[in-house]
């Protein structure tokens, strides 16, 4: 299930609304030190299914919401919805009649969350077996953060069972 | 499930052990369980040898020969098990001419079937991209994205290599 | 010893505070102890703030912010207590056109007093050079040295950055 | 003191003699991956005192020594001299008399080990003292190889303490 369109709002330096359409091949992804880059990754990885604020460089899941700067105020909500192609048809049947798939999560400052798919609310299982059953889930070895390659050089040998085991 | 580990260690393994010398340019490497009898727990060691030089573990290797491997394995278990799209946040940066070279081209390569998410301070790996987003702060630690032009890449706070030697 | 870690620490925060926003183009940075009553165990904490975005802990900072707030800190030690050298491996590998531009700026001033020395992948760190070697592995495995002329450097596996926008 | 001259030989992948003079200001040094620069400062690090095998890469101190490649058989010694400038007099009185002051250790396969200052052979003490009398020795700050920049960055707070010690 290719990945058509990204869409972030209030989600760490994205407070303004960003919409990144995914093309077939290869998209590069450019900027300067600390311009959000490895945000947009973040992004990804949270509406995804991420757990692991630490993971995501933050002390606690909130720290993913935008928390203001010299001009603008903290947000109250970060979102991000992935939205993957369906053209194909090759997602599970509940889903044979959207030619996309829109998977959409939310938090609030309060510490609410939100999962929706196809803007309909859901739980994070529905998601988790949306991605197992179509093969996107894979995050160890799929998503290459910054940092993670230099954690698998240095790990234990124990502790890169993850990568193979996610193959498995 | 313990099957199925030995099995995509060993798939994952061939390919790796293809995969290593093509980055390389020669050379050749592999991977091994450090405990074959305790395939729950067992870990997975890396044997490296860049072309011409001493089989061993892969602590001795440079900063960018160490890179280089581990991209070689995550490679490896892609081609193994392929997800739809793959993201790589600068995993270029230690790597030089010669290897962004060859790393460019298995993505290139890579890329015919799954959609591949680069994000690169590098001129060559930029130019490989078929698309090219600039993420900007114009506003302070507002960011905001920009559609960038193959040619336009010089404002993009891009790193270029020269030729090596 | 305790005094003199507390004064050293001192020091080294005032220089620290310095040399950030001169590095950074702006913003500011402190070092905390964790347990200013305990001078023998406390650690030392570093909070941040980029121009124009918020003042917190490091870890929410991009790669090359934490490398550049790292070098800002090592150098704060260094200005404090000088050594007659000073060796730094690819540091500037994380850091875009316009921070490898800062970084090089200081350690020209730097080398007015120490001898620097300065592993690197990246073209215009090359070009603030006062000698270049260039090392070789013509036979593999095997090191050898070569003197580069600076406008030879196109030979030696630079990564040279583009201009930021 | 300054660095005048660093000679190298069966050092890692230098099993052929190297000579680095030293000049003032910055010196580069540059090639490709693998060629050898790390090893440099290695080496550097090495002669200076440093006793753990794994802070230079190695799993046992008989690493540093040329391990053989496609071309060459292993060798049976390393061998790594630092020469200090003492124009301007500034080391200890000991070495009043010396223009040049050459720090120099060895190691051989069978694990003997020596250490020698103007080829005379002396303690490791010997050449802490020098480095610390003059300055040189404080390599927890002057000396930063590659990846130790992630690891100040990672570390605990606790383990920050060492760089503000060694300026102490
Ligand atoms: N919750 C948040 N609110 C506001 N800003 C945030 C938040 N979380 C992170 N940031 C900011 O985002 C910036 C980091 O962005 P990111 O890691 O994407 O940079 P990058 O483009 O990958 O840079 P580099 O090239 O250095 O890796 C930091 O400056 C950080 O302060
Ligand atoms: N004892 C040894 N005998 C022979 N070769 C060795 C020995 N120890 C290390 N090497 C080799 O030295 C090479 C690493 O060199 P080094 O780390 O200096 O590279 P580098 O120039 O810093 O590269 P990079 O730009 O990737 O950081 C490795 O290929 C390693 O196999
Ligand atoms: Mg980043
Ligand atoms: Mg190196």
């Amino acid at each position: 299930m290719k990945i058509k369109r990204l869409e972030i709002i209030g989600f760490k330096s994205f407070v303004d609304k960003v919409v990144l359409d995914f093309q077939q091949g290869v998209t590069g992804v450019v900027g300067p030190n600390g311009c959000g880059k490895s945000n947009i990754v973040d992004a990804i990885r949270w509406v995804m299914g991420e757990q692991n604020a630490r993971s995501l460089r933050g002390k606690s899941m909130e720290d993913v919401i935008f928390g203001g700067s010299e001009t603008r105020k903290p947000h109250g909500m970060a979102e991000v919805s992935l939205i993957f192609d369906n053209e194909d048809g090759l997602a599970p049947p509940a889903f044979a009649e959207y030619a996309e798939i829109m998977v959409t999560r939310r938090l609030y400052r309060s510490g609410e969350s939100d999962y929706l798919l196809n803007k309909t609310p859901c739980r994070l299982l529905d998601i988790a077996e949306l991605f197992m059953d179509t093969g996107v889930g894979r995050r160890a070895y799929s998503i290459i953060e910054q940092g993670k390659i230099g954690f698998i050089l240095n790990a234990k040998p124990e502790d890169r069972r993850f990568l193979i085991e996610e193959a498995a | 499930t313990r099957k199925r580990f030995k099995e995509t260690f060993e798939q994952v393994n061939i390919k790796f052990q293809q995969i290593f010398p093509r980055l390389f340019h020669g050379g050749r490497a592999e991977l091994q369980l450090t405990d074959s009898d305790d395939l729950l727990e067992t870990g997975i060691d890396i044997i490296a040898q860049p072309p011409g030089k001493k089989l061993q573990g892969i602590n001795l290797l440079s900063g960018g020969e160490k890179a280089l491997t581990a991209v070689a394995l995550i490679f490896a278990i892609f081609q193994i098990k392929p997800s739809p799209f793959c993201l790589l946040d600068e995993v270029d940066a230690p790597l030089d001419e010669a290897n962004i070279g060859r790393f460019n081209e298995m993505v290139r390569e890579m890329s015919e079937i799954s959609q591949f998410i680069i994000i690169t301070h590098n001129k060559r790996t930029m130019e490989m991209a078929d698309t090219l987003y600039g993420v900007t702060m114009q506003e302070p630690g507002v960011s905001r994205l920009v559609s960038v032009k193959i040619n336009e890449f010089q404002e993009s706070g891009a790193r270029r290599p020269a030729p090596v030697a």
